[in-house]
C-alpha cells in the first residue's frame, strides 16, 4: 500500500456538491462512486444525476433520508441508467421520477461490494485502492462545527447518520488519515472535505463501506 | 427575520460557542480538528440533525479476508 493515495490525483473525482437542506447525503455518495468508478473505467467523468436516485429509489425517503445499501440495491436490480446531472439537475426536494428512452446517455452499474470493515481499516484501504472511492456512512454529529484538522475525538462510532465518499488516505505524518468529500459545499471544512484519522473507527466510518462497480 | 427569530438565532450561536470551547479542548497538536463558527452555527443540534444527518444505518457483514491466491474472479 503506497503511503499516500487519493483518487483526486487520478481527475476521477467529481467536484463538491451541495445538498441544501435536503436529506439526500445517502444519494450524493452514491452517485459520487458511480461518477468515479465510471471514470476510472472509461477515461470520462461525468457529472451524473443525484436527483434521479433521490427521486426514483422507490426503497428510500429522496430527501426525507435513505440509505446507501438500498440505493445501491435498487440500482443493481432495476439497472437504471443515470443520465448527466444537466439533465436531471438538483433541486433540493423529493420530486416525480423522470423517465428515460434507452438510447439516452446513462450509466448502469453492474454490480457493488458493502461490508463492514471495522477493525480492518488496513484492508479498506486496500479497497480504496483497488476497487476506487468507497461510500461510507459516519455519525456526523460534532461535524456540524469542523473547520478542519483530523478528527479523532468526539467522534463515534455505532450511531451512523450521514453518507459521504472516501477518496484517498494520507500516512505520511504522524496522525494518518482518510480524506473524505462531504456534500454541504465547498464551504464547509476542507474547500469541502474533511480528514478522520484511521484506525479506531472514528466516526464509524469503516462499519457500512460499499463500493460500486460499472 | 423578527425579534424572536433573532433570539432564537442567538442562542443557537451561544449553545454552538459553549459545544466549540469542548471540542477544542481536546485539541492538543496542529494536526488535531478544530472547531469553530460556520455555515451551521445558527442551527441547534437537533435542527442541524433533522436537516442533514438522514442517513438510514444499515447492518452489512463483515469483510472476510481472501487468503493470497484464492481470490474468486
Amino acid at each position: 500500500l503506497p503511503k499516500k493515495f487519493d483518487w483526486r490525483d487520478k481527475k476521477v473525482i467529481a467536484e463538491v456538491r451541495n445538498q441544501q437542506t435536503c436529506g439526500g447525503c445517502w444519494a450524493f455518495s452514491v452517485v459520487g462512486g458511480i461518477e468515479s468508478a465510471y471514470a476510472i473505467k472509461r477515461n470520462n467523468l461525468e457529472e451524473l444525476s443525484v436527483q434521479q436516485v433521490i427521486d426514483c429509489s422507490y426503497n428510500n425517503y429522496g430527501c426525507s433520508g435513505g440509505s446507501t445499501i438500498s440505493a445501491l440495491s435498487w440500482l443493481n436490480q432495476t439497472k437504471v441508467k443515470l443520465v448527466r446531472d444537466s439533465e436531471y439537475t438538483f433541486k433540493a426536494q423529493t420530486g416525480l421520477c423522470h423517465y428515460f428512452g434507452q438510447s439516452d446517455f446513462g450509466v448502469s452499474i453492474t454490480g457493488f461490494a458493502a461490508y463492514d470493515f471495522s477493525g480492518q481499516e488496513e484492508e479498506m484501504m486496500r479497497m480504496l485502492v483497488n476497487w476506487g472511492p468507497l461510500a461510507v456512512t459516519v455519525d456526523a454529529v460534532s461535524w456540524q462545527d469542523y473547520l478542519g484538522g483530523i478528527i479523532q475525538y468526539h467522534c463515534s462510532s455505532g450511531r451512523a447518520n450521514h453518507a459521504v465518499l472516501i477518496t484517498g488516505f494520507d500516512r505520511t505524518g504522524s496522525i494518518p488519515y482518510w480524506i473524505v468529500q462531504n456534500s454541504w459545499g465547498r464551504t464547509w471544512g476542507i474547500d469541502g472535505y474533511v480528514r478522520v484519522k484511521i484506525g479506531s473507527n472514528v466516526c464509524g466510518i469503516a462499519d457500512t463501506v460499499s463500493s460500486v462497480f460499472v | 427575520g423578527g425579534g424572536r427569530e433573532r433570539e432564537t438565532v442567538a442562542a443557537a450561536l451561544r449553545e454552538s460557542a459553549k459545544r466549540v470551547r469542548f471540542l477544542n479542548s481536546s485539541s492538543n497538536d496542529n494536526t488535531s480538528a478544530f472547531y469553530g463558527i460556520n455555515q451551521f452555527s445558527h442551527l441547534f443540534p437537533e435542527e442541524f440533525k433533522a436537516i442533514y444527518l438522514r442517513s438510514i444505518p444499515h447492518k452489512l457483514p463483515r469483510y472476510i479476508k481472501v487468503p493470497k491466491g484464492k481470490e474468486k474472479p
